[in-house]
């Protein structure tokens, strides 16, 4: 039974694209079929992957505008069990042009369900908005992770990211759950850094994954080849956090 | 004669809050009479100014959708010089409300006329997005000031803003001028810093600040006080920083 996991925040640069990227790599060399799904115009998870968006002919763009089908969007990558289906640029104009086609929030949880035996999990990585797109990927995902900067302004948005939560579950998809709060970027040295953490342990709980991402140099350098961490640089800190959150959500995932 | 600058990237997290805070402030601190005008549904320039986004009963919003003038949702902060026009949550429909206006991309440079005569500096703090917000923005602008982390990510997105400065250009706001691009977070010890900035200034050239703003936590502190950094800690290097972008504008806009 797949699980689809959403990757959302719509505080920008909190790591979204670089959890999407390592968390599915994560999985899939720990042979887990994975699919990733590309919904932000920027197309960073899809470069990030080696891919050029500019190339990306079949993409999430005509998926979700049902001109072709998720299968047909559907690319492998470098890394075995991986699978990904890319953005372009096209998509910017997406939110324009659905805002009137019936059912709209639910467009790529329908594209989706033809995958659903295909695949172990489904990481989908959102744009820095609570537009539709991400109400999108909110509404086909069983769960989603909020990445978050240890730092003021990430901490801030956290309340506008759970309301929108509120109103998918009571409006269009009853059994969204928070997989976690992932806190990422982070920096152990600075006081900001944990108290910003502790701020956000005290109120989400055991829903904060223990699995803490440091800043690491290699997690932003791997894009520029292409590669997720896991083969850019296997042995490195950011590479070993990926892999635990990988591990984490397999643990939470186990059917008895 | 007024100044228009907005500060732009789709890219999530580069420090266009930020440097909207922090250059109006310092422009306001060298007694430049500065409005800082907050275009993100974020509203993280609001809060970081000490301003609470859901009291903004008078914000951008209203204005924008023309129910206010620009004139009644200026607030003064507490920085002498330095005005602020808020966000409100309202803003995130904003984009679907006013799809259909005529003139949909005019609102804010219309709203703004009045004030032309109050400000020497108006600074727009824009979302991580090439939506009609940010177009808006950039139609209201004089010139535009590009703030990029030196990281792949973002050095991939400036393609598409670029894109998006000419087409404004060539149909709705033929004066818009690059002011700058700003290199920001930059932590000198990484190669992929000094690697992402020499490929900027090999493509920008001159229109490179020479100022490069470098990774200070006092910059990321200060939101969390509701202050500018220049107020929270005025002899700190990210101050310093900050004060040194404010001259090079000045420099620039000179009228002999
Ligand atoms: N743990 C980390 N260590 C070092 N660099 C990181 C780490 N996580 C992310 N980065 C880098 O920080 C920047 C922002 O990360 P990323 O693009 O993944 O965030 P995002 O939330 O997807 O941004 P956006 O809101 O624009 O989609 C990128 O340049 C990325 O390579
Ligand atoms: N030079 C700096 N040194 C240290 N921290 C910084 C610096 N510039 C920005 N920050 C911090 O980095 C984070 C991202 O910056 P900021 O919010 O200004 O970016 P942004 O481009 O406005 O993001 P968004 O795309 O979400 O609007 C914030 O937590 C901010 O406080
Ligand atoms: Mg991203
Ligand atoms: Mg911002």
């Amino acid at each position: 039974m797949v699980k689809i996991i959403a990757i959302a925040n719509q505080k920008g640069g909190v790591g979204k694209t670089t959890t999407a990227i390592n968390l599915a790599a994560s999985l899939a060399v720990t042979e887990h079929r994975t699919l990733v799904v590309d919904m932000d115009p920027q197309a960073n998870c899809t470069s990030g992957l080696g891919f050029d968006p500019r190339m990306a002919v079949n993409s999430i763009y005509e998926v979700v505008i049902g001109s072709i089908s998720a299968q047909s969007a559907t690319q492998s990558t470098e890394v075995p069990y991986l699978n990904l289906i890319p953005a372009n640029i096209n998509l910017v104009g997406a939110e324009f042009e659905i805002i009137d086609v019936p059912s709209r929030e639910c467009l790529l949880a329908r594209a989706l369900m033809d995958l659903h035996t295909q695949y172990e999990f489904i990481i989908i990585d959102c744009p820095p908005s609570l537009g539709l797109l991400t109400v999108n990927a909110l509404t086909a995902a069983d769960s989603v992770i909020i990445p978050v900067q240890a730092e003021y302004f990430a901490l801030e948005g956290l309340g506008q990211l759970l309301n929108t939560i509120k109103i998918v579950r009571r409006r269009l998809n009853p059994n969204l759950d928070i997989e976690g709060v992932l806190l990422t970027l982070f920096d152990a040295r600075l006081r900001l850094s944990k108290q910003v953490a502790s701020e956000i342990k005290r109120y989400f709980g055991s829903r904060v994954f223990r699995t803490i991402v440091r800043r690491n140099i290699r997690l932003a350098e791997a894009p520029s080849f292409g590669k997720p961490v896991v083969l850019y640089d296997a042995a490195c800190k950011g590479a070993r956090n990926y892999l635990a959150v990988a591990q984490e959500v397999l643990q939470s995932n186990i059917t008895p």
